[in-house]
């Protein structure tokens, strides 16, 4: 459902910076990957051209078996917006919504009524213990608080697609774990997720773990996922 | 060097947030402290008010001996820029500079040549793994590439102070290891370093263990230090 043939991806610069050097790469619909790798080794430009966020330099991606190159912008944001849901490194969250119409916001396409897309992301928020900061803004949010407001926008409309760059960095280990037990419910329920991490813990209990170097797969194990 | 009387921090809102609640805490100079704690519990809302970027909403804070609260702002900011390098969990580098110019505008306070700043801030940057990213802006490098510049920019300056909020979160394990070891070194070589750190390995690896929840400190193993 995922798939990247040859792809380079290179910044311009004094050497060019090469962030992606001839990527092969299939995700299958359902399954539960882990992305590792040395800072700087590339994962969130994978990341970011999985889920067409960006374009390559060189190669083809293809997204549910349709080439991106092929579709307009706006079909492609409609793919991305019904299919993907995107955990950012950076959160990106709004600084003038409160938590709550943060997550809300993302079912927005959906035609969903507003007093329903609040009563979903209410529960969502509630499940990455947020309840309680509903009404809190960015801002007045920890650091960990506004990550886990980046996965409840991510997760709430049950996306086919997740991908997810290092949903539990500004976690406490608890916290952490409640997180990824989501991720696990949602591939359980059918979802494919892709999981940036540094945590070994968290790769290890994914089935198959991609390994990212020099913006080279140095490893891929699906060759043994039964 | 760092002391904590009776500190209340809240936040006004229906109801309020206690962030802090009546905070004791003593850090003595050339200690080497870990704060630990779950997502919200008050950690980032201490180290700011520790490091004085932030004022209590009650009690006293002494740095260095001089009680916080008698300082004007202009002494304060003078203190802080001698003796403090604070690493923010969001980071807080200027995008419009360099990784080179962000790490060497710490020591703008410093009297040193233009030069000089520059040479200091490439040998740290080298220590961080990053002397191939000296001349790429925050908006071209990786999430751990910027984490690591905030770190190199904290602590460029020698300071007798480091105060570090999350400094490895967005790290792979090895180049966090390389990170803490710097921060050790430091340690070794005389300073107090206070971490906020979600890795049990890395508090672990400290001599003093300070726990947060719901903003009280509900554990500090200082009395079995030797
Ligand atoms: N401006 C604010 N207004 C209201 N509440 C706030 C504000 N800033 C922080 N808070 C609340 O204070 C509490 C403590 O925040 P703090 O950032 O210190 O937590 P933390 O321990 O650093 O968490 P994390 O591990 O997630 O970074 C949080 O529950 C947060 O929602
Ligand atoms: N706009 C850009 N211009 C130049 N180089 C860039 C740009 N964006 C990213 N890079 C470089 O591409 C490389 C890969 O970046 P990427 O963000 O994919 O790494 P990463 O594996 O996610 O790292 P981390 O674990 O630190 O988040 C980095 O070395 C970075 O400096
Ligand atoms: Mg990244
Ligand atoms: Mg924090």
């Amino acid at each position: 459902v995922l798939e990247l043939e040859s792809v380079v991806k290179e910044y311009p610069g004094v050497p060019p910076v090469r962030a992606l050097d001839d990527i092969d790469l299939r995700v299958y619909a359902g399954e539960l990957v882990a992305v590792v790798g040395p800072s700087g080794s590339g994962k969130s430009t994978l990341l970011n051209i999985v889920g067409a966020l960006d374009r390559p330099s060189q190669g083809d991606v293809r997204l549910t078996g349709q080439a991106v190159s092929g579709l307009s912008d706006k079909r492609l944001s409609r793919l991305r917006a019904e299919s993907i849901g995107f955990v950012f490194q950076q959160f990106h969250l709004l600084d003038a919504l409160d938590a709550l119409d943060n997550v809300a916001t993302a079912l927005l396409y959906r035609n969903v009524a507003p007093a329903e897309r609040r009563r979903r992301a209410a529960h969502v928020l509630e499940q990455v213990g947020l309840a309680h900061r509903a009404h809190h803004r960015p801002p007045q949010l920890s650091g960990g608080e506004r990550q886990r407001v980046a996965i409840a926008r991510a997760i709430v409309g049950n996306p086919a697609i997740v991908l997810a760059d290092e949903p539990t960095g500004n976690l406490d280990s608890r916290t952490g774990r409640d997180v990824i037990g989501l991720l696990h419910d949602l591939h359980a329920a059918g979802s494919t997720i892709v999981v940036i991490t540094h945590d070994a813990a968290i790769a290890a209990s994914m089935p198959r773990t991609v390994e990212l170097r020099d913006g080279h797969v140095e490893a891929d194990n699906r060759a043994q996922v039964p």
